[in-house]
């Protein structure tokens, strides 16, 4: 189901996103 | 506490895309973050437009908490 694709992109873009931002917050990766 | 440290950790990451403290970020405030982040410009615009609930291209605090909330608590928990 293309929107099931769609959603889980979305869910791997948001969780790289605020990943990043706790990375940069505690300078850990 | 956990709580309240999910609240912190929101009202911080948000300023840090609300860089100007407009007190909601836009898709410009969003692509800024393309240097400082490890995410191409088109993604940071899939963020914006999966955070952006109602779709009227102002993020608010409050459409970014629940974004944040659903990545650390997984659906359905705001």
């Amino acid at each position: 189901d293309p929107n099931m694709k769609g959603a889980a992109a979305n869910e791997g873009v948001l969780a790289n996103f605020f990943n990043s931002l706790l990375s940069k917050k505690t300078g850990v990766p | 506490s956990d709580c309240s440290a999910v609240l912190e950790k929101t009202r911080e990451f948000f300023q840090i895309c609300d860089i100007e403290g407009k007190g909601f970020i836009t898709r410009r405030d969003m692509q800024r973050l393309n240097g400082e982040l490890p995410l191409s410009a088109e993604e940071l615009e899939n963020v914006f437009a999966t955070l952006d609930a109602d779709g009227n291209g102002y993020l608010t605090l409050e459409e970014f908490s629940s974004g944040f909330s659903e990545f650390m608590f997984g659906p359905g928990v705001v």
